[in-house]
């Protein structure tokens, strides 16, 4: 494992830390989606079927099920437990998450590595965390000014799939065999998501001031 | 036939 795909990996794990302590301190998850938080959960439940029939590392076990109980802690969270749930911005959390389950499912049925149960669930999971990102930047455009634990869960996150790039791009060049186009696409699309976001985060740090984003 | 991609990343 190369030291890109490590801090990849770590940004994420310190994303969903970000996140836990924001819901877990503030008791409030206004600024959070909702929907992200969903099609997260089921991403990682899809993606990583493979729990049990492939091993790879402790490492990656590990991980995998740290991901899954996280997530779903989350949206359990957020709809469950009585202070989070009220301080959820219902309202602006609006956009049709089902849609992109659809999308992304019969994506995965016509481009896959091969047709079986666990590798069109794989390509469905890649493709659904590309996008899923989206009602989360939805939601932040709406609601206009992010808190900071917030801006940060975005940035941190941003940065896991920016690190991943270069972890593939280093692959690229280092191994015999490297081909992972399905993951290197969806990936390219997935950071080019962040990439609006992370300009007006630059701007606020740079500026010192609070993260705004234009309507 | 194409050797389906190990998935050894997260």
């Amino acid at each position: 494992m190369n030291a890109f795909r490590l801090a990849g990996d770590i940004t994420h794990l310190i994303s969903i830390l970000v996140l836990l302590l924001k819901i877990y301190a503030t008791k409030s998850c206004s600024g959070i989606s909702l929907k992200t938080q969903e099609l997260y959960a089921v991403v990682f439940l899809a993606r990583y079927l493979d729990l049990f029939t492939d091993f790879i590392s402790v490492y990656n076990s590990v991980m995998k099920v740290v991901f899954i109980l996280s997530s779903v802690a989350i949206v359990w969270c957020m709809r469950r437990h009585r202070a989070v749930k009220r301080s959820y911005d219902k309202e602006l959390d609006t956009f049709r998450h089902y849609y992109l389950v659809g999308a992304c499912f019969v994506f995965a049925l016509l481009v896959h590595e091969k047709f079986t149960f666990q590798e069109v669930f794989w390509a469905f999971s890649i493709y659904l965390e590309a996008v899923a990102i989206i009602p989360q930047l939805v939601l932040l455009q709406r609601s206009g000014n992010v808190d900071n634990l917030t801006g940060q869960y975005v940035f941190f996150l941003g940065a896991y799939r920016a690190l991943y790039i270069l972890n593939w791009i280093y692959r690229y060049f280092t191994e015999a065999k490297f081909s992972r186009w399905i993951a290197c696409i969806s990936g390219l699309v997935q950071t080019a998501l962040y990439a609006d976001f992370f300009y007006y985060y630059f701007l606020s740090w740079k500026n010192n001031a609070k993260l705004n984003l234009p309507a | 036939g194409r050797v389906v991609t190990e998935h050894d990343e997260l």
